[in-house]
């Protein structure tokens, strides 16, 4: 069977959406998150990317994800 | 690097802190050792300098917490967020706290409190996050070496940046030169600070510490701490000549004033303004006068206190005019008979040193309200 990607995705979604409230200011507001290029949410992970010198798609790629599993220091990353 | 929006940084040089409580992961002396050798990191390459508090505020409070502990910004559990600070200023501002979910260490296992702590400092003083991978201000934690220099140019650029650098030579000459205590010094050349017999050239307040002068060194304490640093004059201000005859404050200004024979300086922090020595008339004095005992700034009144021999002139910052002609001491000061060697003032009391004694005077009284050894303000 294929893996139950639905459950992953769906906790990484997670994962990024709080690593970016935390570090990079991203405000939800409330719609649904669906990728779209200009949404609120894609250009907070393109901040990140760019901060951190990754390739800059505003998806959230492996080396993006394995980034945002770092431990690493409280303060954000971008003035608040 | 770069730096807090509206760079706020410290604007004093010696920042105290203060360990609040401790984790169980570590042995206290381990945390000690931990945290002041992350500050030292700072230290090194600038003129900050830091004192430890065992009690009260503290410009940089320390503290291990887990989960909301009080700062609108909550630990997440182990992993994740390791620690935080906040940027120079009053109250939280400086603070650094530690999330207590983590395992504390002080090997390149776990997570290493001298190296994070040592990032979580370079907050307190006005750094942000770095992008560069290899800065110690880089957000994202990794495996601590200790065999790699923790600081990366970019941290040493961002943080002389806003300190200056430390005056290295001089650093040198004061690691060398720095006592701790001269009681130990094997050196006769060197003053005892506990001896009955200790006398001063001058003493004065200096952002926060207490400057006491004696031939070519000074020794330095901060009302706060126990201890006190001895050095040579010459590691903070080469120019200047030893045995300087007087010495004061002016803390709005930033500036300190030192006097030696006709001739007096201002310095602000290591630095002798441009310009000086200027000679003692040019304060108003009249030229007969060639040298003065001892000096005081009284930032209430904004009235600053020349003593020469039995007699005193006051010079009055607002209408910028020195007195017309002298007073006895001993008329405005009941108690304080004859020549004095130095005074300084601390909170609401003026202390007057002549020979081998030290009088408190309180200035609201008007009476002199104890009689202390020189060395009342060392740890004898």
């Amino acid at each position: 069977f294929p893996a139950n990607t639905r459950q992953t995705e769906e906790e990484d979604m997670q994962l990024i959406q709080k690593y970016l409230e935390n570090y990079y200011g991203f405000k939800k507001d409330g719609e649904s998150f669906v990728w779209k290029s200009n949404n609120a949410m894609t250009q907070k992970l393109k901040e990140m990317q760019e901060f951190f010198g990754l390739e800059v798609t505003g998806k959230l790629d492996s080396g993006t994800l394995d980034l945002v599993q770092k431990h690493r220091c409280g303060f954000p990353d971008v003035a608040g | 690097f770069s730096t807090f929006a509206g760079e706020p940084k410290w604007t004093k040089q010696v920042l105290t802190y203060r360990i609040v409580n401790y984790t169980p992961d570590l042995r206290p002396a381990d945390v000690n050792a931990a945290i002041k050798k992350a500050l030292s990191v700072w230290s090194n390459v600038t003129p900050l300098r830091f004192i430890k508090k065992d009690r009260g505020d503290a410009d940089i409070m320390i503290s291990f917490a887990a989960r909301g502990h009080n700062d609108f910004t909550p630990f997440d559990g182990p992993g994740g967020s390791l620690a935080h600070a906040f940027a120079p200023g009053k109250d939280l501002g400086g603070d650094a706290h530690f999330d207590e979910d983590e395992t504390w260490t002080k090997s390149p296992e776990g997570t290493n409190l001298f190296y994070v702590a040592a990032h979580e400092f370079g907050h307190s003083l006005g750094l942000f996050h770095s992008k560069d991978p290899n800065a110690l201000m880089y957000p994202v934690y990794r495996k601590f070496d200790p065999s790699v220099l923790l600081l990366h140019q970019d941290d040493i650029t961002g943080i002389q940046y806003l300190y200056g650098s430390s005056p290295s030579t001089n650093n040198d000459q004061r690691e060398s030169t720095e006592i701790k205590d001269p009681t130990e010094s094997k050196d006769p050349a060197l003053p005892n600070s506990c001896s009955s017999s200790l006398t001063f050239d001058a003493v004065t307040t200096f952002r926060g510490e207490i400057m006491f002068f004696k031939d070519k060194h000074i020794w330095r304490k901060h009302p706060a701490v126990r201890t006190t640093d001895f050095e040579l004059i010459s590691s903070f201000w080469p120019q200047l000549p030893p045995g300087v005859d007087a010495a004061y404050e002016i803390p709005q200004k930033d500036e300190m004033v030192i006097f030696k024979g006709n001739e007096f300086w201002i310095v602000r922090g290591d630095a002798i303004l441009p310009g000086y020595p200027q000679k003692l008339y040019t304060l108003g004095f009249s030229k007969d006068v060639t040298k003065i005992d001892a000096a005081f700034h009284n930032g209430i009144e904004e009235k600053t206190y020349y003593f020469i021999a039995d007699k005193f002139w006051s010079y009055d910052e607002r209408s910028r005019s020195m007195d017309r002609k002298s007073s006895l001491i001993r008329d405005t000061f009941p108690g304080i008979n004859g020549k004095i060697d130095a005074v300084f003032q601390h909170e609401n009391f003026l202390y007057f040193f002549m020979g081998r004694k030290q009088f408190e005077f309180d200035s609201d009284k008007k009476r002199v309200t104890r009689f202390l050894k020189t060395n009342f303000w060392f740890p004898c």
